[in-house]
C-alpha cells in the first residue's frame, strides 16, 4: 500500500494453509432459512475458490475441521461483538489465526433475492479471508470490503483470481470427469466384462438410458438391458454387466433415474417407478408415476435433482416440470415450461446428472452439457460444450 | 440499526475498528492525543481505499461509504 499512484490490487495477509484438502462444519445455522439451502450455498461459495484453484473443501459432520462455520449474535465469544442488522455482516480469521468464518446472524440472509443480504457473496468473501486473502481496494472485485448488493450473475473478479492464484497456485485438472485420456487397459478396454463383446456398445454409440450418481457416490450409466459404473477415468474394469443380475426388479431400457437427499435412488421407465436403496430394491415397488409424482407425465426423458435449487425436474421433449416434494401440490400450475429456458440445453434429452462435484450434467446422443447454474445456461469453457460424452465420459 | 457514523467520535471508532488510525486512539482513558493532521491523514486513507475523493473531510459520500454493510476484517492488515 502506499500512495494513490500504486496500482489498486489485492492484498496477502501474509498466511496460507499448507494443505490443499480442506474440511469444514457448519456448527450453527442462521434462522429463517433451511439447513439444506445454507448447506447448498456455502458450498457453493467455497466452489469459487475450488474452481480456480488446486484447493478442495469437504463438508464433514464430526470431528476437528480447517474451518468452523458459525451464525451468531453480539458478543459471540471471540472478543469482536456483532452489532446488529447492517454495519459488520460477518468476519472471519486468516489461516495463522485458525479459518473460522462468523456470520451475524441479525442480518437478512436471502438466497437468490435483491431482498436482504445474499449469503453466497457474502460467505464467498469470507472464505477468502479463511484462505488468507485481505481486503482488496479493487472496487469489482469479491474481497473488496463493501457488499454491493446480490449480484444474480456474480462472477470472480481477475484481482481476487490473481490474489488466490499467487498463494495456491493454479487450477491444472478442470472440474469435469475424466480429463484426462484413460489408459487402453481398464475403462473403455476391449473386453466386455460379462458377455466378452467389444464394449464398443457405449464406445461406438454412446447414446445412453439414464444416468446416475448414487449415495455412495458411485455413478452408473444404463442402455438397454446393460449398465456402467464409472470411475474418474471412465469405464469401471469388468464392465458392462447385466442389470437384472445385479439390479434384482429393476427392468431393462429404463427412461431416467434421480438420488434424493434420503439416499435412495429412482428409476423411471413408462408409467411406473422403481425405488433402491444402493443396489436393494424396496418393497412394494415398482409404483404409479401418476400417484407417486402427481403432476408429472408418463415416458419421461430425464429426472435430476437441479444442484442450483436442490428440487427435482423431469424432462420430456421439450417441456420441463418442477416437482417439489414439500409443496401441494407439488407441481405447479405454471408447469411444463419450454426446455429452451435452460438456454444452451437441447430438447428430447438422454438423461440429466448430478455429479458429486455438484455441477450438473445434460447427456443427448453421445454428447453431454455441463450447466453454470449461477448464470442459468451451459457453460461457457475450452472446449466448448457439447463435448462428446465418450471421449470424456466412458473413457473411449 | 447501529448509530450511524456521521458524528466524529463514531468516525473515529470506524477508522480505528478496520485500520486507519491505532486502536488506542479512541481509547480516552490511553489518553493518546491525536493530532487533526494524523486524523484527517487517517480519513483520506480510507478515501483512497473505497476509492473515494481524498479530501481528508467527512463529506457526504465518505458518511455514506461508512454506513454500508461490510465485513467485520480489518483493512489494513499487518
Amino acid at each position: 500500500y502506499g500512495s494513490d499512484a500504486r496500482k489498486k490490487r489485492y492484498a496477502l495477509q501474509g498466511s496460507r494453509w499448507r494443505v490443499r484438502d480442506l474440511n469444514y462444519r457448519i456448527t450453527k445455522y442462521p434462522r429463517g432459512l433451511t439447513k439444506a439451502s445454507v448447506d447448498r450455498e456455502i458450498a457453493a461459495a467455497f466452489k469459487v475458490w475450488s474452481d480456480v484453484t488446486e484447493l478442495s473443501f469437504t463438508p464433514v459432520t464430526s470431528g476437528k475441521v480447517h474451518i468452523e462455520i458459525r451464525f451468531e449474535k453480539g458478543e459471540h465469544g471471540d472478543g469482536d461483538p456483532f452489532d446488529g442488522p447492517g454495519g459488520t455482516l460477518a468476519h472471519a480469521y486468516f489461516p495463522i489465526y485458525g479459518g473460522d468464518a462468523h456470520f451475524d446472524d441479525t442480518e437478512a440472509w436471502t438466497i437468490d433475492s435483491y431482498r436482504g443480504t445474499n449469503m453466497f457473496q457474502v460467505a464467498a468473501h469470507e472464505f477468502g479471508h479463511s484462505l488468507g486473502l485481505s481486503h482488496s481496494d479493487v472496487r469489482s472485485s469479491l474481497m473488496a470490503p463493501f457488499y454491493r448488493g446480490y449480484e444474480p450473475s456474480f462472477v470472480l473478479d481477475q484481482d481476487d483470481l490473481n490474489g488466490i492464484q499467487a498463494l495456491y497456485g493454479k487450477k491444472t485438472t478442470k472440474p469435469t470427469p475424466a480429463t484426462l485420456r484413460p489408459p487402453t487397459i481398464g475403462g473403455g478396454s476391449t473386453d466386455d466384462g460379462e458377455t466378452g463383446q467389444p464394449s464398443s456398445v457405449l464406445c461406438g454409440d454412446p447414446s445412453i438410458d439414464a444416468v446416475v450418481t448414487m449415495s455412495d457416490q458411485n455413478t452408473y450409466v444404463f442402455k438397454g438391458s446393460r449398465y456402467w459404473r464409472l470411475t474418474e477415468k471412465g469405464v469401471d474394469s469388468g464392465y458392462p454387466k447385466s442389470i437384472s443380475q445385479d439390479w434384482d426388479g429393476l427392468p431393462s431400457n429404463i427412461d431416467a433415474a434421480f438420488t434424493w437427499t434420503n439416499g435412495k435412488t429412482y428409476f423411471f421407465r413408462g408409467g411406473e417407478y422403481w425405488r433402491f436403496s444402493d443396489l436393494k430394491m424396496d418393497a412394494d415397488y415398482p409404483k404409479q408415476i401418476s400417484k407417486g409424482f402427481s403432476g408429472i407425465p408418463d415416458d419421461i426423458d430425464a429426472a435430476f435433482v437441479w444442484s442450483g435449487n436442490g428440487k427435482i425436474y423431469f424432462f420430456k421433449g421439450s417441456k420441463y416440470w418442477r416437482f417439489d416434494p414439500t409443496q401441494r401440490p407439488p407441481v405447479k400450475e405454471s408447469y411444463p415450461k419450454p426446455i429452451s429456458n435452460w438456454e444452451g440445453l437441447p430438447n428430447s434429452i438422454d438423461d440429466a446428472l448430478q455429479y458429486s462435484n455438484g455441477y450438473t450434467y445434460f447427456f443427448k446422443n453421445g454428447n453431454y452439457w455441463r450447466f453454470n447454474d449461477r448464470r442459468f445456461k451451459v457453460d461457457s469453457a475450452d472446449p466448448a460444450f457439447p463435448r462428446p460424452a465418450g471421449y470424456w465420459w466412458f473413457g473411449c | 440499526t447501529p448509530v450511524p457514523i456521521a458524528g466524529t467520535t463514531t468516525a473515529m471508532m470506524y477508522l480505528a475498528r478496520f485500520g486507519y488510525l491505532a486502536p488506542t486512539a479512541t481509547n480516552p482513558q490511553s489518553g493518546a492525543l491525536l493530532s487533526e493532521e494524523t486524523v484527517t491523514d487517517a480519513v483520506k486513507e480510507f478515501q483512497a481505499f473505497a476509492g473515494l475523493n481524498q479530501t481528508g473531510e467527512m463529506d457526504e459520500e465518505t458518511v455514506k461509504m461508512m454506513n454500508t454493510p461490510r465485513c467485520g476484517v480489518k483493512d489494513k492488515v499487518g
